[in-house]
């Protein structure tokens, strides 16, 4: 990516980077990945470290790997047609993400000119193991699992999953739920995407305990595409425009006026610019305002020149490439452009090329991103954490489409996208990143240290709040020196499961070993060591829990952290002790924090955090409270 | 083949290893399994999908629906999940 590396302060100069980047490897279940790609260079690597247990499966065409690309498998239980059987990605969105997550830097990269400059991931030096599982058909729970089996035999450090299933399932019902867990079993931390259900509640997937989920947010980069109409009124419009329509105007008219009277279609359906619903005989050589929808494909197969698509302003938050010239505006911006055509018998415009303007308001969770509680443990906060994830270019495939469409036969080497797939292999390029600064540190270790180091987020940008953003927005630097973590060992989810109800049977066979739910009643989540705290509570129940904690000390040997409360009013949040002191490095402190906020009803989400400070190491930990 | 005979991809997901490590006959074993639960006649190894073995338990195989209840009643087996399709995000 060209700009949101720097814009969470994981700059291309910065001094703090270790020669062990280079052991790390990023395992990534995708679309594939296109092995020519300048990210993939591997010039000037070693050979790759000798834990790598994985294989390049060419499948009989001309893929191949190198000391950046060190391995690439592919599954296929469905046997999809679509495409030839090897890990080439013939969809984009596996290079997207792999280049996104550890890709080389490469310069003078862009979108037809477009998010300009050298594209890079957070670790160039780490290795990527593309194991792929999409296909054009979509990818399947089998073939999922099977990469993960292979991906931790193969020996990944981090393993990166850009997809989820649109319904919530229990943790051992749940491919990725299941492949991470194991995982993690083997100090293998899984970064997941929160999905794009936003801004529903309980929209959140991949929500298991034991893997990072990630929200998306934007950049402070905005792309913005006007139209200036005939009259000289300016409307600010929101896409990837790289169509120059030059200094002359075209002519304009609204989808309502081109009416397709004999499929028996009216002013308002028309209006939607809905295929079929138009005469497009009127379309032709126009610009067309329409109503927010899918008329794009309208109007392009209709020949119109362009299009201006009016949406609700919250949805305004992200911007799409398209085929020709498209933009998006507001409704009330529709109402006057309108206004306009009908005043005028020669109503005229032009969309202009995107402008990159500079977004004083980011980061914000995006609309789309999906939202929490979590579905199947409510007092686990879920999503966990934040990145970039809305206009991100990153290297693509050029036999893909770069709009999605497939009459789109333009080829493209770096593609501008969104989604929590684009915010979840910024997390895993983070904790790349620290896994080379820490190579022995456990999943929950680092996944501690990237949550409790994010930035706060700004609750007046997101109504939804910490079931936006989680603990805040992902900061890598300072991920590097947590100063104290929230550890959990396989054992410590063994237990957490008991007390949501798994038996020692089932435990027992998951875990192989002989783990017992003996006096491990049924409970809430809250003895779990999680960096964030959860407290749900049935509608006119009463707020009141407490949770037991354990943080490590992985800062200066000597320290003392003092425990920093924020509290709204109705909520009583006590932390006992409320000071800790260390006097090495890897002790453990234990404490409790207490929890009373009286008797709730109809609460969506009250915010809360605490924080252990030691005068350098803000240690900091969300903690909601809301009714189910 | 009349309805519950046809014949789709399950994943039947048998949990960790043993501390003993990874079974060198783990896929003979899952083959085993199916031998035991597909009618006579029909081919183990060409129902057989995959074999997770190298990092968890389990197998993906082409099962009738008849074949997924005898999986799922089995003790050994912590559960049997359709191959169901994800969307990337």
């Amino acid at each position: 990516t060209t700009r949101s590396w720097d814009f969470i302060g994981l700059t291309q100069n910065r001094t703090l980077r270790l020669p062990t980047e280079s052991d790390v490897i990023v395992g990534v279940l995708d679309t594939g990945i296109w092995p020519e790609s300048e990210s993939f260079s591997d010039s000037g690597m070693s050979p790759p470290p000798s834990k790598w247990k994985g294989k390049c499966q060419t499948g009989g065409t001309n893929f191949t790997c190198n000391n950046k690309l060190i391995g690439a498998r592919y599954y296929n239980s469905e046997n999809d047609p679509s495409e030839i059987k090897s890990p080439r990605d013939v969809e984009g969105h596996g290079t997207h993400t792999s280049s996104t997550a550890a890709g080389r830097p490469v310069g003078d990269a862009s979108y037809f000119g477009l998010a300009e400059g050298i594209a890079r991931g957070a670790v160039p030096e780490a290795r990527i193991a593309m194991y792929k599982v999409c296909w054009l058909s979509g990818c399947w729970s089998a073939d999922i699992l099977a990469a993960f089996d292979d991906a931790i035999a193969d020996g990944v450090d981090i393993i990166s999953v850009s997809l989820g299933s649109d319904f919530p399932s229990q943790y051992f019902e749940d491919p990725i739920a299941i492949g991470s867990y194991h995982a993690m079993k083997k100090g293998i931390l899984t970064s997941n995407s929160a999905g794009n259900g936003g801004p529903f509640p309980i929209s959140v997937s991949n929500y298991a305990p034991w893997s990072l989920t990630v929200a998306a947010s934007s950049i402070d980069r905005k792309f913005v595409s006007n139209v200036v109409l005939g009259n000289g009124n300016t409307y600010i419009g929101i896409s990837i425009n790289n169509f120059n329509m030059g200094n002359s105007v075209y002519p304009l008219i609204y989808g309502g006026q081109a009416v397709n009277v004999s499929a028996g279609s009216t002013e308002l359906i028309s209006s939607y610019c809905i295929d079929g619903s138009m005469n497009t005989e009127k379309i032709e050589g126009n610009l067309v305002l329409c109503n927010y929808g899918d008329g794009d494909e309208t109007i392009y197969n209709a020949k119109g020149l362009g299009m201006i698509m009016s949406v609700d302003d919250n949805l305004q938050d992200v911007a799409f490439s398209f085929m020709f010239p498209v933009t998006i505006i507001t409704t009330d911006d529709a109402r006057e452009i309108l206004a306009y055509i009908k005043s005028t018998s020669n109503p005229v415009a032009v969309i202009k090329v995107s402008d990159e303007w500079s977004d004083p308001l980011a980061p914000t969770v995006v609309s789309f991103s999906s939202r929490g509680p979590n579905p199947i443990t409510p007092d686990i906060l879920k999503p966990d954490l934040t990145a970039p994830g809305v206009d991100i270019i990153a290297s693509w495939s050029p036999m893909a489409s770069p709009t999605g469409y497939e009459e789109d036969k333009r080829s493209v080497n770096f593609n501008i996208i969104s989604g929590t797939s684009m915010s979840c292999p910024h997390v895993t390029g983070a904790a790349a990143y620290v896994k080379s600064f820490h190579p022995n540190w456990s999943p929950a270790a680092i996944k501690s240290a990237l949550m409790t180091t994010a930035i706060p987020m700004d609750p007046r940008k997101n109504e939804d709040a910490e079931f936006a953003y989680g603990s805040g927005h992902i900061n890598p630097v300072q991920a590097v020196d947590p100063g104290l973590v929230y550890d959990a060992s396989a054992q410590d989810y063994i237990t957490f499961l008991c007390a949501q109800g798994y038996n020692t049977t089932t435990l027992r066979q998951v875990t192989g070993d002989n783990s017992t739910c003996n006096g491990i009643g049924l409970g809430k989540a809250w003895n779990l060591n999680y960096p964030s705290f959860a407290l749900s509570v049935p509608d006119g129940g009463y707020a009141t829990g407490s949770f037991y904690r354990t943080v490590t000390n992985v800062g200066p040997p000597n320290s003392t952290y003092n425990a920093i409360v924020f509290s709204p009013a109705n909520l009583t949040i006590s932390v006992v002790p409320s000071t800790l002191t260390f006097s090495q490095v890897g002790e453990k402190k234990s404490f409790v924090v207490k929890v009373n906020g009286g008797r709730l009803f109809q609460q969506p989400i009250m915010s809360a955090c605490i924080t252990w400070f030691d005068g350098k190491h803000s240690v900091r930990s969300p903690l909601v409270v809301y009714t189910t | 083949q009349s309805y519950g005979e046809e014949r789709k991809v399950y994943i039947v997901y048998m949990g960790g290893h043993t501390s003993e490590g990874v079974s060198s006959s783990s896929l003979s074993s899952h083959l085993g399994m199916l031998k035991k639960v597909l009618p006579s006649g029909v081919s183990a190894t060409d129902k057989l999908v995959y074999n997770y073995g190298r990092s968890f338990k389990g197998f993906a195989a082409r099962l009738t629906d008849d074949e997924v209840k005898k999986f799922s009643e089995m003790g050994e087996v912590v559960s049997v999940l359709p191959n169901t399709k994800l969307k990337l995000h």
